[in-house]
């Protein structure tokens, strides 16, 4: 454990409850993409089956199922609880242009041919591209609430610090994991034109909408 | 190889 990778664990840990309080407190999942939330729930529900198999450490195996439930509470509150609130016409990806593609990747690229290996693959794929339907929806509407924005910043830095974790293992350990990484550097790419839109909008108190 | 089949990452 470097602080890299620690630093992107609590980033990601704040993503999730950032999500879950601002839907919570308000009552309202306006704005917040349903499928993109589906998908992560698929990510988490694939890549952490080892927590049946496999004990790494008391540390993980919290994180991971801190991660799992609050991914199952979140999707639930956007489909059950506050159902009302959910703004599905505007949240229009096809979940399934990217699920089936990443399905047949994953069969085809990775460590190991075994169950659990595809479904860790599969996951990681998934993970990076999991928040197009959120971008998408977020471009169609123009805007997004200023907390929405500290969701999706905190979301996208902890994959860009656990790409610095991995220039770290590989000096310090030799290693590396190059599905991990591509899939890592693909994932925070997609995030930088929002990165820009953050740092030079929201950070300066202003609202992040997009030019018309 | 045994470190990628502990994925020991979250």
């Amino acid at each position: 454990m470097n602080l890299f990778r620690l630093a992107g664990d609590v980033s990601h840990l704040l993503a999730i409850i950032i999500l879950l309080l601002k839907i919570w407190r308000t009552r309202s999942c306006a704005g917040i993409s349903g499928k993109s939330q589906i998908l992560f729930a698929l990510v988490f529900t694939t890549r952490y089956l080892d927590l049946l198999t496999t004990f790494i450490s008391f540390y993980n195996t919290t994180m991971k199922v801190i991660y799992i439930g609050c991914s199952y509470a979140t999707v639930w509150m956007i489909y059950a609880k506050f159902k009302a609130t959910y703004d599905s016409n505007h949240d229009t990806f096809r979940m399934e242009f990217l699920v089936i593609p990443i399905a047949a990747l994953s069969l085809l690229v990775n460590h190991d041919f075994a169950p659990l290996e595809i479904l860790w693959t599969f996951s990681i794929y998934l993970e990076s591209v999991a928040i197009l339907p959120q971008l998408f929806m977020v471009s169609k509407t123009g805007e997004a609430e200023t907390i929405t924005s500290h969701y999706l910043f905190a979301l996208g830095l902890y994959r860009a610090l656990y790409l610095m974790n991995w220039i770290w293992r590989f000096f310090a350990e030799g290693f590396f994991d190059l599905i991990a990484i591509v899939a890592g550097l693909v994932q925070t790419i997609l995030y930088c034109d929002f990165f820009y839109l953050y740092i030079t909008k929201v950070l300066k108190g202003k609202k992040l909408s997009l030019p018309a | 190889d045994e470190d990628l089949e502990k994925h020991d990452e979250l």
